[in-house]
């Protein structure tokens, strides 16, 4: 049992100091026990350097930076054990074009294997999207579901 | 395991009965504020087995069957079902094994009254969380983001991001 | 003090009344005091009732939804007692098309009595800067200003 | 009472002294993730005496400190620079009255020694507090929204949110 927490642990962290590099475009990430002799209790600390940067604390990050970290973070998750089945609820909403197109590479690399739910208000998001639900209000108050065009260009 | 559709009626903003067919891949959930939209992603979560309203942004779970418009009456029960295929590699567990598809229901009256059925037989809902115990649909830490809530493991105590490794163990 | 109190409060609430349906093209908002008799330890809840909706826990409302409420409530604030200066940080960034244009365009009423600093991705939001000012780090680590052009159309 | 510029050296992510000239309306601040947007945001806050590290996303206050980049050194100090000017309904208060302009500093050394200034002079924090309390700048609920915080009046408690009419008295 903290055989296994360990050996989890050391696969998602390999994962981790490679999902984040490749999504941020540079840098590094790693994860590191709080207490390497307590293997049943001990936390797990995040330690990330943005391209370019010094290693800082991580709340010093900025509000896409964080988001980032988090994404990477749970794309090593999923390459451990991946789920049949992912929703993401607007977490693309703090990117910037640049992030946001790389987030989408990996969402789509990964959509191959599992199924993802997206929730988005993002044109470039929207355009990777294999279906497309829209979901309006019409008659105020009351939820349909209608088919999406998405304008070329 | 795949999910090939999930039927809402009577649910949050959906008084009437709305199918979404899902594929492969990714399908993309678009829309106004307040369309709907993250209301999908509770049906999901609530179909499963979700039993805490807070986070269904409820106060009571009663909160989630339609409580009306300005122009609808509100209705007297709420359902969702969910349909899912197996696959080779990820067959239905245990009494389930032989069926290659199945449906996973939950319904909630206004009386507090709740039901959940798979393939319209009733059961209890620890049989629906066994059976999708590694499906990562709506329990899975790391495989539901919901809006808001993608930074949170950054902000998160140590230990508390432990949970996410031991979910993947 | 007691008094005082009371007074804000009803002019912030008549403002609110007003600025919520402005701002999300209809429906209904007001304030309330949890404790009427007691004016020094009352607090202050929020009704909110979107366009063609029914009155609900504001818990249940979306994550755009719970902004617009809350933006319009600033607003109320705002007419009551304006500050020279206003700083707003990617309050947009929940914002559909829909309710992103009407902020903007109570943004630019506002600002015609104080200064708005407004950080933002938005393009529809930039469009309505009476200054640009661009952020970048060509070295990585190091912020500079620089000068921006809008792309046009 | 209006900005005029706004002077960064050393603080957060800008080394190099860079200054922000303030119009009238609405400046608007762009850029991509993590380039200094919401740094500029927190120096703001800083130069008006906001003394909790944590709400400027820091541990200690030195955390604002330029740290260095892969290719500079950390710097051994950080310091803003605030320029006002006054205005015919809104003249600066007490002893500075007469002015048309002023200008309110604070640096911070690395090893913690830490001075505010106005015009030049030093003057303790509670100068420069008093200064701008009715500004708006830094200290007010209703006119400083930092990211991620616009629905926190929504998620507050009833108590919290009577403190915004408190301060809108
Ligand atoms: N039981 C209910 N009956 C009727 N309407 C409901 C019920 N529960 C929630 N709603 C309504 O559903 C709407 C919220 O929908 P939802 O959260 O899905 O929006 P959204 O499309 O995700 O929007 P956003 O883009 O702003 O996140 C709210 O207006 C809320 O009042
Ligand atoms: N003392 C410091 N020295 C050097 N860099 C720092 C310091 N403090 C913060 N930073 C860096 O500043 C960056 C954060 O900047 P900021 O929060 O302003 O970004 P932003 O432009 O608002 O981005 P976003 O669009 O993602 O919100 C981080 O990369 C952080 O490491
Ligand atoms: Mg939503
Ligand atoms: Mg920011």
């Amino acid at each position: 049992c903290r055989e296994r927490f360990r050996e989890t642990f050391d696969l998602v962290n390999d994962h981790f100091r490679e999902t984040y590099p490749r999504l941020v475009g540079g840098g590094s990430a790693r994860l590191a026990l709080t207490d390497d002799e307590d293997l049943l209790e001990t936390g797990v600390d995040i330690f990330v350097q943005p391209p370019g940067k010094r290693l800082q604390n991580l709340q010093l990050l900025s509000g896409g930076e964080k988001a980032m970290t988090a994404i990477a973070l749970l794309i090593a998750l999923f390459r451990v054990k991946p789920s049949p089945f992912c929703v993401l609820d607007e977490v693309d909403a703090p990117l910037d074009e640049a992030n946001g197109a790389r987030f989408n590479d990996m969402l789509r690399e990964m959509s191959r294997r599992s199924q993802f739910l997206v929730v988005t208000h993002n044109r470039k998001t929207m355009e990777c999207a294999d279906t497309l639900y829209g979901v309006t209000m019409a008659r105020p108050g009351v939820s349909r579901l209608v088919s999406v065009q998405l304008p070329t260009g | 395991m795949r999910i090939t559709r999930l039927e809402l009626h009577g649910f949050k903003s959906f008084p009437d009965r709305t199918v979404f067919h899902f594929g492969d891949g990714i399908s993309c959930v678009v829309g106004p504020n307040g369309s709907g939209k993250s209301n999908v992603v509770d049906a999901l979560k609530w179909c499963v087995g979700e039993q805490s309203a807070r986070s269904l942004r409820g106060s009571e779970m009663t909160d989630v069957i339609f409580a009306g418009s300005t122009d609808r009456k509100p209705v007297g029960y709420a359902e969702v079902a969910l349909t899912l295929k197996a696959s080779s590699d990820t067959p239905f567990p245990g009494e389930y094994a032989q069926l290659h598809e199945l449906q996973v229901g939950r319904r909630l009256h206004r009386t507090g009254a709740s039901e959940y059925f798979v393939n319209q037989s009733r059961v209890r809902r620890r049989d629906v969380v066994e059976l999708l115990l590694d499906s990562g649909i709506g329990n899975n830490l790391y495989s539901f983001i919901e809006q808001g809530q993608v930074d949170k493991m950054i902000t998160a105590s140590p230990a508390e991001r432990r949970t996410l490794i031991d979910e993947a163990a």
